[in-house]
């Protein structure tokens, strides 16, 4: 799975995510991606989602919104994401990992897997990472 | 803070022997959308495009590269959703389709549902004069790899693909 979120210089948040599925899936299975709140979701008044990991779990707890209502309750969008794959941990035992912003260009890699790779980019800096805690910074 | 842009290339197992691919592939991406945001255009356009340079990156499990179901067959998913209006656009179990969020944004843009599926999704591409590739274009050696490796009756592909706790 792959995926993407942004804001726009006049404050419009997106998200868009796109993936093959999960490895020798049922003919017809269809996971997470394409569910609004689950594999994506975004608004303008909290910021944007978007998810990857295992879709039959990212469903069952609605990831991209539940992580939006954290952030709706203050949480950074870190915070948020923490909280997000936490619960789906502790829930229903699984992982994932996010991408995540808010309107304010506040953003987050999370995962909860032992890699995922991510890269971020604003102010002409190129943010990028692959296992937990790599955070490496260059000019874009 | 603003404009800015960020992009996975998906949480899970990525083999040491991929890393690297991995890593330029997303850096790659994530420059691709920043110039769109940076030439004035929208967030949409811009996770639209940085999303359809994975997807054309065999790196990735996404249009050329997906991973097989349990046929060997290739079927892909998309979602796109603009936070000013709500909107939405989504595809599922698309075949020969070389960029499903280009047509996930289609479905947004051009009709009124949400989300269109396989057949259905097919031919509002070819309404649409999205061009159809043969699957085989869309499948690696690498997919073809693990798809053989999880055909075993004791498999655990979810665990292959998500890998351990981090």
């Amino acid at each position: 799975t792959v995926g993407a979120v942004a804001v726009d210089s006049e404050g419009n948040v997106a998200c868009a995510t796109s993936t093959g599925g999960m490895l020798n899936k049922m003919e017809g299975r269809v996971g997470d991606t394409p569910c609004i709140g689950s594999g994506g979701y975004a608004d303008n008044q909290m910021g944007a989602v978007s998810t990857t990991g295992h879709g039959e779990a990212i469903m069952k707890v609605t990831l991209a919104r539940l992580i939006l209502f954290h952030m709706e309750q203050g949480h950074s969008p870190e915070a948020a994401s923490d909280l997000g794959l936490a619960y789906m941990k502790s829930r229903v035992e699984a992982l994932g990992g996010v991408v995540t912003v808010d309107p304010q260009g506040h953003w987050a890699a999370r995962f909860s897997s032992k890699q995922m790779s991510w890269a971020a980019a604003q102010k002409d800096m190129l943010h990028y990472g692959l296992y937990g805690g790599e955070h490496f910074t260059q000019s874009i | 803070m603003l404009p800015v842009v960020v992009v996975h290339g998906g949480a899970g197992h990525i083999p040491k022997e991929r890393a690297e691919k991995s890593m330029e592939g997303v850096c790659s991406a994530v420059r691709a959308g920043y110039a769109v945001l940076k030439r004035g255009g929208s967030s949409m356009d811009a996770v639209v495009e940085a999303v359809t340079q994975l997807e054309n990156n065999p790196a990735f499990n996404a249009g050329c590269g997906s991973v097989l179901n349990v046929k060997g067959e290739v079927e892909m998913d998309a979602i796109v959703m603009d936070g000013k209006t709500l909107g939405s656009g989504a595809v599922s179990a698309v075949r020969n389709i070389a960029n499903p969020v280009c047509l996930a944004r289609l479905v947004m843009d051009k009709t009124s549902h949400t989300c269109l599926t396989a057949e259905g999704a097919s031919k509002f591409a070819r309404s649409m004069g999205v061009a159809e590739v043969p699957m085989e274009s869309l499948i690696t050696e690498y997919a073809r790899m693990r798809w053989r490796k999880n055909l075993a009756a004791d498999a655990k592909p979810v665990e292959c693909q998500m890998g351990k706790m981090g």
